[in-house]
């Protein structure tokens, strides 16, 4: 099945 | 001081419209060149970013950086007493813990002002760095509202396919399945209407349908939306303002 990814993995917290 | 002078109170409602189902409240950071928002949702999936340059004003100055928590939802129904066609000028004193708005209207001699507690609010901010795109779709944003629309009848997921010449929309689910293709057009009577489809690299990416209905609220901003992805990457979503702009990034879903 699809699985929902989240921004952190790409961008990360500043 | 901050003061900022919209020709048309319309413009601001649109973008409120556009963000205020995606995050509830947000920091507003005004400069010397204009206001900039990031936002992102709670659950983390998709990230707002707002761009009002100084340009798109009627009449703008900010003589320090002032950062304005702002609660949508509230921002909101305030800037809906006033009409689409009245200047609206938004006001604040360095420090300040109010919000002023006020609205002009343009034939009868009326002034309405109110003003809009502020919030402290502490965000999550990310680092959007400038990514690589393989894949710019452009097209018209009325009919990318009624494919993201269309196609969330049948599933809770989008999937985006880009070749040379043509993007594929489509959607699989219990009741069926559908698919819509556009292929590259230049209309010269109605360049509203162009599509554009620029490829580096093909593209197979799926959306999650409830996120992009959110993001299609911000249709009425612009004519054209502009869609640019990258393989295993966030999609980005970006609806041009007279000056400036409003953008999603969108986490894509993927395969377990």
């Amino acid at each position: 099945g699809e699985q929902q990814w989240s921004l952190l993995p790409f961008f990360g917290l500043l | 001081m901050l003061e900022g002078k919209f020709e048309e109170a319309s413009l601001l409602k649109k973008i409120v419209e556009a963000m205020k189902d995606c995050v509830s409240s947000c920091n507003f950071n005004c400069t010397e060149n204009g206001i900039s928002v990031q936002a992102v949702d709670n659950s983390r999936v998709l990230l707002i970013s707002l761009l009002i340059e100084k340009d798109t004003f009627e009449e703008y100055r900010c003589d320090r950086n002032i950062t304005l928590g702002i609660g949508l939802g509230s921002f909101s129904k305030i800037i809906g007493n006033g009409a689409n066609s009245d200047y609206l000028t938004i006001q604040a004193e360095d420090d300040a813990d109010t919000l002023g708005i006020i609205f002009e209207d343009k034939v009868k001699d009326k002034i309405s002002e109110y003003n809009l507690k502020l919030l402290d609010i502490d965000a999550d901010l990310l680092e959007v760095d400038a990514m690589e795109t393989d894949a710019t779709i452009t097209l018209p944003s009325a009919d990318f509202a009624k494919i993201c629309k269309d196609m969330k009848t049948l599933s809770e997921s989008l999937q985006i396919t880009v070749t040379k010449d043509s993007a594929k929309f489509q959607s699989a689910g219990e009741i069926g399945s559908g698919s819509v293709v556009i292929k590259p057009k230049t209309d010269i009577d109605h360049p509203e209407e162009s599509i554009t489809i620029s490829l580096d690299k093909p593209i197979d990416l799926s959306f999650g349908s409830k996120y992009l209905s959110d993001i299609i609220k911000a249709t009425s901003l612009s004519q054209k939306v502009t869609i640019k992805l990258t393989e295993d990457s966030p999609g980005v979503f970006e609806y041009k303002l007279p000056s400036g702009y409003l953008r999603f990034y969108l986490a894509p879903k993927f395969d377990e």
